[in-house]
């Protein structure tokens, strides 16, 4: 990796962004998404964290534009040239310029906006080019790359951490290291092949499996998952869990058990909770829920009730009409009842007893059957 | 043929000479390149093109090195101010 010559870089960790126009080539909403999505890549390795505004200044310019479009360098039509971007500082520094003579799409099947945005907004970070073809900073575009599978090279994750450090993790972290839990005949066993999960949800790119009042948590920027009292970062929690989702753009942990759930950030429970759970729309015969997970590019958040499921809308706040619906019917070779489940790299992943099943929700059909413990590195 | 070959030639330099100025700091006022010269400043940037894109380092236009030329890329430069 590289930096920008005299390594320019944010003096704060927590930016804003604004995305000036729009690029005819997609709906708003998926330009916003693609956009979010690039940089929760680098929110998700650095102690960074980004807002959005919609007018007035902001430190990351977003625009689409062709030809000359009032800096040095004129984008040149349709091909080379996908966009360029300014490091950090004032003014037209930081921003990110894509170049609309390219056809941007949310697959691979035009320019992809989200793979070249991850890029250019690396630039805006800090980042120069990278000589490792592997690398997202490389500055050719790969069009192979696998888009549900994106991972940032470990040249990609050097090169940003050089800069900003790995995510805190400081007291007010929610994960900061408490002593993990020795294993023993009352804690459950990682590599127990009957191993089953109460909930399981993502955390600010690691994901919690809980289990009675234990949970591990698994990080991508380690092998072994630690291991923890959930008492040990939330007190006022119960254990023996029914469900977990994180809301990520709220940077909110839902946790669910019977009739209430809770919201969590970080360590912090949040005021006003627990609620019940018919406020979110369940009928009276609800009872308590088995599983939810949430989707982060549909911003849908699924719960699992035996054999039905119920689509909760996290941007109006309300549960879909028309359902429950069948798991069965929408989630062909997923049995009931659903233990835990959660979304990653754009797979869904379900869990009942010691199965996991991966679900590819484009094909809409399971991928891979797996043991429930296979993420613990068994 | 030959006339045609010559203005190939011509867009292949044309290619070259912008994208090292472009993304290897090129100075803009360096003569034009002549394929067959051996050294001189453009093949070294040739040379550095192809050590940083991870392609063979022979400070040719090889047609890996002219394929990759024409892929689609960032506009930021690869190396320098």
């Amino acid at each position: 990796f590289t930096t920008f010559p005299g390594i320019p870089k944010w003096r704060k960790t927590h930016l804003t962004y604004r995305i000036m126009n729009y690029t005819l080539d997609l709906p708003r909403e998926a330009v916003d998404s693609a956009i979010e999505k690039a940089l929760n890549v680098w929110k998700e390795v650095t102690p960074l964290t980004f807002s959005r505004t919609d007018e007035g200044e902001a430190d990351i310019k977003i625009s689409f534009a062709v030809r000359d479009h009032g800096d040095f360098s004129p984008f040149d039509g349709p091909g080379n040239v996908l966009g360029h971007a300014y490091p950090p500082g004032p003014g037209i520094y930081g921003d990110a310029h894509f170049d609309d003579d390219e056809l941007w799409t949310s697959d691979t099947s035009g320019t992809n906006l989200f793979l070249v945005a991850a890029h250019e907004l690396g630039h805006s970070l800090g980042l120069f080019h990278s000589a490792d073809p592997r690398a997202l900073m490389y500055p050719v575009y790969n069009t192979l790359t696998d888009l549900a599978r994106f991972r940032l090279s470990q040249d990609d994750v050097d090169g940003i951490q050089s800069l900003y450090g790995a995510p805190p993790v400081s007291p007010d972290e929610p994960m900061a290291p408490t002593e993990s839990v020795p294993s023993g005949p009352e804690t459950p066993d990682a590599c127990d092949p009957a191993l089953s999960f109460d909930a399981i949800s993502t955390l600010r790119g690691e994901i919690l499996f809980f289990k009675d009042r234990h949970f591990w948590r698994k990080s991508f920027r380690t092998l072994e998952p630690g291991f923890f009292l959930i008492s040990s970062f939330w007190p006022s929690l119960p254990s023996g869990l029914d469900a977990a989702y994180e809301e990520t753009s709220k940077d909110i942990v839902f946790i669910f058990k019977g009739d209430q759930f809770w919201a969590i950030r970080g360590t912090e429970v949040q005021a006003g909770y627990p609620k019940g759970i018919h406020t979110l729309g369940f009928p009276e015969t609800v009872g308590k829920i088995d599983a939810a997970m949430f989707d982060k590019e549909k911003k849908k958040t699924f719960f699992f009730v035996g054999d039905k499921y119920w689509r909760f809308d996290e941007k109006r706040q309300s549960m879909e009409p028309g359902f429950p619906k069948q798991i069965a019917e929408d989630f062909p070779g997923v049995d009931p009842k659903v233990d835990a489940a959660f979304e990653a790299f754009g797979f869904y992943y379900f869990f009942s007893g010691s199965s996991q099943l991966e679900f590819d929700p484009n094909a809409r059909q399971v991928t891979h059957a797996l043991k429930s413990r296979s993420w613990l590195n068994c | 043929y030959p006339a045609d070959r010559a203005a190939e030639d011509e867009d292949i330099m044309e290619l070259v000479q912008q994208y090292l100025e472009n993304y290897y700091n090129l100075a803009k006022d360096t003569k034009p390149f002549v394929r067959r010269r051996e050294g001189g400043p453009v093949v070294e940037k040739i040379r550095e093109m192809q050590k940083f894109l991870g392609l063979a380092v022979t400070g040719k236009l090889d047609s890996d090195t002219l394929e990759m030329m024409r892929k689609p890329r960032c506009g930021v430069p690869d190396v320098g101010e």
